[in-house]
């Protein structure tokens, strides 16, 4: 699982205030492996969350619940 | 190869994943966050959330901010620890009857000349 | 919105590995919701 470049290349693109903005190679790869790491880290303390309240579906109350130190943690 | 999906990973995330109508909830939705301290009232435009929508909220369990969560590969950074502080000198100042210990810490050091 | 199916079905696998290896499961709206602030970072 993970990100594929062609689509974070298109994301990347939708987000550049100028067309002929160029993203090498490396730069892709970085931010597909940064995107992936931050979905992963989204999930698992998600997780850590559901199971600290035992619970065994992460639901949308529990992300909401770490998503301020989230965000500021990246 | 152009980073979309292929018919097979639709057909997927339409049956696993897409939200629909018949869902509890049909969207999520991450509204613009806003300092309602800087902005007057008028000039704020918030979204109202469309039926069935649910909108992301980063202070509805803000009670819940005064400890750090749990990690997995990232850290917090310097920036999350000086909110979970300020969460819990907040958090102090809440239970606190007539004294503010935040002011009395600070008094010491307040020279009116500094002021004036 | 194609773009944003294709983030969406990226998330849910994303989340799918993770879920089997937690031993949890991921309501749909959470893995939707995770796609949205990815999608917004």
């Amino acid at each position: 699982g993970g990100f594929r470049k062609e689509l974070v290349s298109r994301l990347l693109n939708l987000h550049f205030r100028d067309q002929k903005t160029k993203v090498s190679r490396d730069a892709l790869q970085l931010m597909v492996e940064f995107l992936r790491i931050f979905v992963v880290e989204a999930a698992v303390r998600g997780v850590r969350q559901a199971q600290a309240e035992d619970l065994d579906i992460v639901d949308v109350e529990q992300l909401e619940k770490v998503l301020p130190q989230l965000l500021l943690d990246f | 190869k152009n980073g979309f999906l292929s018919e097979e990973e639709f057909s997927l995330w339409n049956r696993l994943y897409r939200l629909r109508d018949s869902d509890k909830i049909k969207e999520i939705t991450l509204p613009p966050v806003h300092f309602p301290s800087l902005e007057d009232e008028e000039s704020r435009t918030t979204q109202e959330p469309t039926m069935g929508a649910h909108q992301l909220s980063l202070s509805e369990w803000r009670l819940w901010q005064d400890h750090p969560f749990p990690t997995h590969q990232v850290d917090h950074s310097d920036r999350c620890h000086q909110f979970v502080n300020i969460m819990q000198v907040i958090e102090g100042m809440r239970h606190e009857e007539d004294e503010c210990s935040y002011e009395l810490e600070l008094k010491p050091y307040l020279k009116m000349e500094d002021v004036i | 919105q194609r773009l944003k199916a294709a983030v969406h079905y990226t998330m849910g696998c994303l989340c799918n590995e993770v879920a089997l290896d937690k031993e949890v499961q991921f309501s749909k709206q959470t893995i939707a919701a995770i796609s949205e602030v990815t999608f917004q970072q």
